[in-house]
């Protein structure tokens, strides 16, 4: 079929057969089915408006407007499937590709992202985000981690300890995610867990969105005393975004072993082999 | 002789919430870089002074700080080579190992010298063929896995389809 799958004993993806984008997940184990659209967007960083002066830099993170412009439509993709891994390798433009990747046995899905070198000829500070849109129906809510350990719940546009006047619609709303992020509608949990410290939020029901990289042109006025902008062409990075879907009720066990084995992940070390005894004899 | 210091130093300095945070100016956030990576090298000789004296072997260890890209000089031209994985979990992992090779098939295995299934993938839009293998590692521990290369036989590398053309 055209459908675009790929699939292990607990979890299969689909992909749009013409965009070439993630469109849905199925978590086999329990029959969980989530359509949910992977995209990658940017936000158009603010160099100051009629409302503040504020610049997007260093220390802030302050959009020119609260829609982030879409990276590509669809995605060329291409399928890899072996006994050994199942990879779809999409390519958005020529700065930003991701490998959607299953191994046997493997409960997560596995997004390896490249994006990068931020073009910024035309004028405009980037600000890169991977976003996962589902229908669930979240009230609000999403819950983001405290170095690992503690869940924090947050909640749109509000503060536990005082009475927000959200004047940021977007970077009000984002927190520090250092190790997941996740949202539930009570039954199913959509979970993202990251490889190194975004910023994450979820600005409306059911959509999960963290920032990978930046690339600005203004400094912030905070003390840095330059813009957030790399010599040259500036630097490409590359990360993973581990996707987990599972009944709200035992989603923590798959989310904080995964977790666990991504922080510590083995270390490999190679040797031509055949070294001499260390001990005599 | 190897030595950690210097690494424990770099991290205690990037401690800071610049490092942290990457509010610092550039020239401040390489140099932070420049010292984590002067960390790291005394640092791989403690660790192969470590792997050899636990596995028993003195081995030339390699350390390829860029497996990320599928850069492994001497995983991309030995001919047969040794793969040690430590696994700093209390519990012991399967772990899919990618490496970057040549073009050619490979034999791997297990520390019984059990064969494993193994693959090698080419990656699209590249050249670069990657093998891949499953390592089991002990809680705490480390396994050697050997890698040898077929003679010989020409890979049936799994290449890639196009999966999806642009939309008319």
């Amino acid at each position: 079929s055209r459908i675009l799958t790929i699939q292990n004993e607990h979890l299969r993806a689909r992909f749009d057969p013409d965009t070439g984008l993630l469109v849905e997940l199925k978590n086999l184990d329990h029959d969980l089915l989530l359509p949910v659209r992977q995209a990658f967007y940017w936000y158009n960083a603010s160099t100051g408006n009629n409302l503040s002066t504020q610049v997007s830099g260093a220390y802030i993170f302050r959009p020119n407007r609260q829609e982030p412009l879409l990276m590509n439509h669809w995605a060329q993709t291409r399928v890899v499937k072996t006994a050994l891994v199942q990879e779809v390798h999409q390519n958005f433009s020529a700065w930003c590709s991701q490998v959607v990747r299953l191994y046997p046995g493997q409960r997560h899905l596995e997004l390896e992202w490249t994006v990068g070198p931020i073009p910024v000829g035309d004028g405009w500070g980037k600000e890169v985000i991977s976003r996962f849109d589902t229908a669930l129906e979240t009230k609000g809510l999403f819950f983001t981690d405290s170095n690992g350990r503690e869940i924090l719940e947050r909640r749109r546009d509000y503060r536990p300890t005082w009475e927000l006047n959200q004047t940021e619609p977007v970077a009000g709303n984002y927190y520090p995610v250092n190790s997941r992020i996740y949202i539930t509608d009570g039954n199913m949990q959509l979970t993202v867990l990251t490889d190194r410290s975004q910023g994450g939020s979820s600005l409306k029901d059911g959509s999960i969105e963290l920032m990978v990289h930046r690339r600005l042109l203004r400094d912030d006025g905070r003390g840095v005393g330059e813009a957030l902008l790399e010599k040259g062409s500036g630097s490409w990075v590359r990360g993973r975004h581990l996707v987990l879907l599972d009944k709200a009720s035992i989603a923590a066990v798959g989310h904080r072993l995964q977790s666990e084995k991504e922080l510590l992940s083995p270390q490999v070390v190679l040797a031509p082999g055949g070294g001499s005894p260390y001990h005599r004899g | 002789s190897g030595d950690s210091t210097s690494l424990n130093e770099a991290m205690a300095v990037l401690q800071h919430h610049d490092a942290v945070s990457g509010t610092s100016q550039q020239h401040v956030a390489d140099d932070y870089a420049r010292q984590l990576a002067a960390g790291w090298g005394p640092c791989e000789v403690l660790l192969s002074n470590a792997l050899s004296r636990l596995s028993g072997s003195k081995e030339e260890f390699t350390f390829c700080r860029n497996l990320n890209i599928s850069v492994c000089p001497l995983s991309q031209t030995a001919e047969s080579f040794q793969v040690t994985i430590y696994n700093p979990l209390g519990r012991k992992v399967d772990w899919m190992v990618r490496l970057p090779v040549s073009q050619h098939v490979f034999l791997v295995k297990d520390p019984s010298g059990t064969v494993v299934p193994s693959d090698v993938v080419t990656m699209p839009s590249s050249d670069m063929q990657e093998l891949l293998f499953s390592a089991s590692v002990p809680a705490l521990g480390f396994s050697i896995y050997s890698v040898t290369q077929v003679p010989g036989r020409s890979p049936q590398a799994h290449t890639s389809q196009p999966g999806s053309q642009k939309p008319s």
